[in-house]
């Protein structure tokens, strides 16, 4: 009953009165927020989720996330020491995983639309592939040639590499210009057919698009470490 | 830096955990389980010395929710309850079925509440 505040917050209604009604708004408020702060103008709706193998180990490979005994996700907190930015807050690290293209040796990524149009600027980005040996390797060959080229463009190669094979692993292949131009086009959507030089000689395959029943934890993805270019953080700061 | 206890009406930090289960978020949000909406509230007597806040948390959300509903504009504020130290937030989401977002956002959480 004192003299009214002259300070927003200090005359906010303490939330007395009904406590229900005013954790519910406030609720709100913080759904309002957290979709604001990810650009997001309502919650994804989640249709067919990624298989949690192949999700783990996406976030494992790439230093994201640990898993926890109770199956929880959490988050590498110096994430941001290790990204290749120094202006973390405007970085979004997106992992982007394969899905069936019209053959079998054609992937399919629909690239997240995490930032409008071509505002985004592509920092990095890397095709992961898990090359597996069968048991019938020929130990004589150790390197084969793994290339990647764009489907629907002419076939144009997009990313050539000699890896050592070992043994079973996981391998990267560069396509950060590409991604660049699909993220800047209207569908985002990009389809590499992925070929393999003395792949059957050395008796090792990459694992593409498995079948829905079988174990799904090598399939492959895209690593993008995407940057809010200046205007369009500009755009964000002066709404 | 007070936390609000409920006796004093003094500018002090009001804690608000929301965890994503339990508003149907967990589904797409992957890490963290969930959200310190912190925000500030009380009184400012005038002798208190002021400090800048940051227009980017939860508070500024709170604050203009109740303005938006009609609680009457204030002018000529002079010293007002405010965040004085944030700190980021990462979250690990699905943006649809097939791709997974790793965002790091600044001054997300409300840390320490002061005068300004």
């Amino acid at each position: 009953d004192g003299a009214r505040s002259e300070c927003p917050s200090c005359s906010l209604p303490t939330l007395q009165g009904d406590p229900a009604a005013a954790d519910t708004q406030l609720v709100e408020a913080v759904k309002r927020h957290i979709l604001n702060m990810l650009h997001l103008k309502s919650r994804p709706n989640i249709t067919h989720p990624v298989p949690k193998a192949a999700l783990l180990n996406a976030l494992k490979k790439l230093h994201v996330g640990r898993v926890r005994e109770d199956g929880r996700v959490e988050i590498e907190e110096d994430w941001s020491s290790k990204s290749v930015l120094n202006e973390p807050e405007q970085a979004s690290e997106i992992i982007s995983f394969a899905e069936a293209g019209p053959s079998q040796d054609v992937l399919h990524f629909q690239i997240a639309k995490e930032e409008e149009g071509d505002l985004s600027l592509v920092e990095q980005a890397n095709i992961w592939l898990y090359l597996k040996l069968s048991n019938k390797s020929n130990r004589s060959r150790s390197k084969v040639t793994l290339r990647l080229s764009q489907e629907g463009k002419g076939g144009k190669a997009v990313s050539e590499k000699q890896v050592d094979i070992k043994r079973s692993g996981w391998h990267t292949l560069p396509v950060s210009r590409t991604v660049q131009t699909v993220l800047a086009s209207q569908d985002r959507s990009l389809m590499l057919k992925v070929s393999c030089d003395l792949c059957p000689e050395a008796g090792v395959s990459p694992v593409l698009m498995e079948p829905a029943d079988k174990e799904e934890s090598h399939r492959p993805f895209l690593m993008l470490l995407v940057r809010e270019s200046a205007a369009h953080t500009h755009r964000i700061r002066k709404r | 830096g007070l936390e609000c206890d409920g006796k004093v009406n003094i500018c002090c930090r009001k804690q608000f955990y929301v965890n994503f289960r339990d508003i149907g978020w967990s589904d797409w949000i992957i890490a963290p389980p969930g959200y310190y909406g912190n925000y500030c509230e009380g009184e400012c007597p005038s002798h208190i010395a002021g400090t800048s806040g940051s227009s980017l948390s939860f508070h500024s959300a709170v604050i203009n929710h109740y303005r938006i509903r009609g609680y009457s504009p204030f002018n000529n504020i002079k010293s007002c309850c405010v965040p004085t130290k944030l700190r980021a937030m990462s979250m690990l989401y699905y943006d649809d079925g097939h791709n997974i977002v790793k965002k790091d956002i600044q001054n997300m959480i409300v840390e320490e509440c002061g005068c300004s």
